[in-house]
């Protein structure tokens, strides 16, 4: 049996959305810890990787190790069926091990709706993901990375992405010209959220492909922060917290420059 | 894209 009860029910709506442009489908992995997912996109450029962790749920129940294949368009339309004020509660029989079922509350109790969605049998990679320390740790408000990224995309289809202690620097350049946007580490701020962090051990530069920054970007509504850790050579990640319950992390292997 | 790398270079399966 399991069962996973989420009062705040939009969380879902914000999560599905959040990988909509990169997924199609995925393994919901879930256990006594809680929900995963890990799920590279088609083209095996980057990864997702989701974590719900069981205390930030209301209520979890999860008696046995559970993989469920999901297609997210299915999903995305369930959930579209909910309101933002929903108590949503996910739940799987053992004795019904082929589908899941959302159940749907309206706050007042007053309309509850359930769908039973069917699973997918997913042949998945799962991929071990190092701890790594990074070079470079930038927290930053959510919704600035998304302005540069959507503004870097004006330019050009890469971004170069240099940090010293300085700040944070991001350069484009296409047909049309050069942009660059230089984000300067917060002398003081009041409002944590606001703040622009950063920490480092060497100065790192790195090209990615926009195309894929700003389908990260669909998760800003997650989280008013962002942290972009990056090391020489490796995948960027960038990470949205989910408050009190995990994150949502996306990794991106960097674009050799000519 | 030639330039591009792939996320599965640098993460191994479990």
């Amino acid at each position: 049996m399991f069962e996973a009860r989420l009062v705040q029910g939009s969380l879902l709506k914000k999560i599905l959305e959040a990988t909509k442009d990169l997924l199609t489908e995925a393994t919901f992995d879930c256990s006594s810890t809680g929900m995963s997912l890990q799920a590279m996109d088609s083209s095996h450029v980057s990864l997702v990787s989701l974590m719900l962790r069981s205390d930030g749920f209301d209520a979890y129940r999860c008696d046995r190790n559970l993989s469920m294949g999901i297609n997210l368009t299915s999903m995305t339309k369930i959930i579209k069926c909910s309101s933002n004020d929903d108590v949503v509660t996910i739940k799987a029989d053992d004795n019904n091990p082929d589908t899941v079922t959302f159940m749907f509350e309206s706050p007042n109790q007053e309309k509850v709706s359930d769908f039973e969605m069917k699973l997918m049998d997913l042949d998945t990679e799962h991929l071990g993901i190092p701890e790594t320390d990074y070079s470079v740790v930038v927290k930053m408000p959510a919704q600035e990375f998304q302005r540069v990224c959507r503004d870097m995309s004006q330019i050009g289809e890469s971004v170069t992405i240099c940090c010293t202690k300085d700040g944070i620097r991001f350069s484009a350049s296409g047909d049309l010209g050069t942009g660059n946007i230089k984000i300067a580490q917060s002398a003081n701020v009041d409002k944590e959220e606001e703040a622009v962090v950063i920490e480092m051990q060497e100065a790192v530069t790195l090209t990615f492909a926009l195309r894929y920054l700003n389908f990260f970007t669909r998760a800003t509504s997650l989280s008013g922060q962002v942290s972009l850790s990056m090391s020489p050579e490796v995948p960027l990640v960038v990470e949205y917290k989910i408050a009190d319950m995990g994150y949502m992390r996306y990794y991106l292997a960097p674009k050799i420059e000519d | 894209d030639k330039n591009q790398m792939k996320i599965s270079s640098f993460f191994q399966c479990d």
